[in-house]
């Protein structure tokens, strides 16, 4: 019981140090709070941005949580079988360098795993495989498979 | 497992007639103007999955999942199906596709339908888990919540790990 | 007492009304949840876009909401003589066009009142009176007054 | 009244080294990478105003606030003042210049000055609130909690309205 925790604890903090230094570059863990009570100890998120302070997930800056939160899933899933993600508007507080960086390490990711992202931004929808234009008339809305030049058209 | 087709009709801001979205097994973005329906299609997913909180579904009550609109008044029931591809078999049912459809009807009843022939939620629910597929599950980030998931207490982080040892 | 709660109700409304059709187009009010018991009703807010049905504001899109928050703060602060405004990446939701109309009409609001916006994106930035830089070097945070071109180098 | 003026040292990011931003009346915008100190700016106006949520400062605890980085090590103490434009004497104090200092030593005790000479929380906050201005007002929206105001339930939408009533 206790002895398979701590294993996944330990490899899910493997797979989030690996997605974490993939998009930053810096080093992330997990660790019990209390490590002397293994059975009730709450976990921590801690993350160490290049040239940074390590700190707990909860102390960084926005654009900085979205990465260490994205990390945190993708490490998760590596541990089960579900086979897709759906990521909606997680780049809305991502700045240019980092909404790059999580769009190379998602277009990595999705050779093996189902990625649907809904994304206001160019810089994601051109790495699309299959991108779609969501739009409304007279309050109903319709779908429609584009490319990018088109949605530049769509949205206006 | 993954999802080849999300079939949506009458749920929400999709109207009378029907759509029908192809999806591959790499990475489909979903872009549009604010207010198009963009997060209408993530909600619709959940749904077919068995949500039961229409809040987590965006409403205030499970008839404000029909669909309204000066276009085409207010319709009487919203239907959504996910088609997911199963060649894996990582779903305990026989052949390549397997079809979840749940239609809601304005008494704010829930149909389910398994590769088109009813079938009970929980029936839904233990296939599907069998993929760990579930309506709340982690692998789902709606808008606005991503920033949450980074300030979540060591106690819920460690249930977390927990669920999936 | 109730004198004063519903003339003050009715002037927020006009002013989320008027502020929510600068930015939308739309309309926009607020209205008692049960207008028979005045003295504890809770107090709805409603938002109806172009070519839609009226909703209550927590059941719009993302972009919508935040359009709709922002007009309400404007409203509210009509009312009391703070004068400035901090705004922290509300834009983050926002499309392409609400993001133009948001800032068309902070700029208008800038003439009376003062306005602190934290944005990522160049459309805002280049409206500014006053841009800063904010930046980090071996973790210690700095600033700089700049302007939009110099921004493009500090982002990278 | 609005600020003229803030001045940060020791504050979060921000290191032993002085930083002054000099502010108008009209459209200041604050632009910048992620992570590179653009929302502790806002936190440092909310700290200046008298704060007293370790959480709503994005700290664990006080002691948080104190800078602490690869190049400085941890300093001793932080502190933030905030100059207003006191011209429409919407503030009750003598002179055209308004100044509200605050100080925060690593015991967690905080001083708080106003012009530059000793004063309590208590005695800020009465003068801010003269021109409606507290740290937690509606009037200061800090990053991610937009969506949450459209989100509101009913009862708390009422008291806001009673608040400026
Ligand atoms: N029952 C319903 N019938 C019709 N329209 C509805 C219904 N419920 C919600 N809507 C509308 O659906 C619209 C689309 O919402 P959705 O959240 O999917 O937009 P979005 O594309 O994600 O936008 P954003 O970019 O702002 O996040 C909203 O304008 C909302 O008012
Ligand atoms: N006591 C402290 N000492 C030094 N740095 C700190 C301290 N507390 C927090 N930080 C760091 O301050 C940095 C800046 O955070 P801030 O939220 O201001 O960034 P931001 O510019 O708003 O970024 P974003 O665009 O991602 O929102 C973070 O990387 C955080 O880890
Ligand atoms: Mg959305
Ligand atoms: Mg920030």
């Amino acid at each position: 019981e206790l002895n398979t925790f701590m294993k996944t604890l330990e490899k899910v903090s493997e797979n989030f140090r690996f997605f974490f230094h993939q998009i930053t570059g810096g080093e992330a863990w997990l660790r019990l709070e209390k490590p002397d009570e293994p059975l009730k100890s709450g976990v921590e998120m801690i993350v160490k941005f290049i040239g940074k302070t390590a700190r707990s997930s909860s102390a960084v800056s926005g654009g900085e949580k979205s990465v260490a939160a994205t990390a945190l899933i993708l490490a998760l899933q590596g541990l089960t079988p579900a086979e897709f993600y759906i990521f909606d508007e997680i780049d809305a507080h991502l700045d240019i360098n980092y909404t790059a960086r999580l769009v190379e390490l998602l277009k990595e990711m999705s050779k093996h795993r189902q990625i649907i992202v809904v994304s206001l931004k160019d810089v994601i929808a051109e790495r699309a495989d299959m991108l779609y234009g969501v739009y409304m008339r007279n309050g109903v809305s319709s779908i429609v498979k584009t490319s990018l030049e088109e949605v530049e058209t769509l949205v206006g | 497992v993954y999802i080849k087709r999300i079939t949506i009709q009458g749920f929400k801001s999709f109207g009378s007639k029907r759509v029908v979205i192809k999806l591959g097994p790499g990475l489909t973005v979903i872009t549009g103007p604010n207010g198009g329906g963009k997060s209408t299609v993530v909600d619709a997913i959940k749904f077919a999955l068995g949500e039961l909180s229409a809040h987590s579904l965006r409403a205030g009550r499970f008839s404000e999942l029909i669909h309204e609109s000066p276009a085409e008044g207010r319709l009487s029931s919203a239907k959504v199906s996910l088609t997911f591809n199963n060649t894996d078999k990582s779903l305990p049912v026989d052949g390549d596709e397997v079809t979840v459809t749940r239609k809601l009807a304005n008494t704010g009843e829930s149909e389910y339908m398994l590769n088109g022939k009813q079938a009970s939620r929980n029936d839904i629910l233990t296939i599907l888990s069998a993929a760990n597929i579930k309506p709340d599950g982690l692998n789902i980030v709606t808008q606005g919540s991503v920033i949450g998931i980074a300030e979540m207490n060591s106690n819920e982080l460690r249930r977390v790990i927990e669920d999936i040892a």
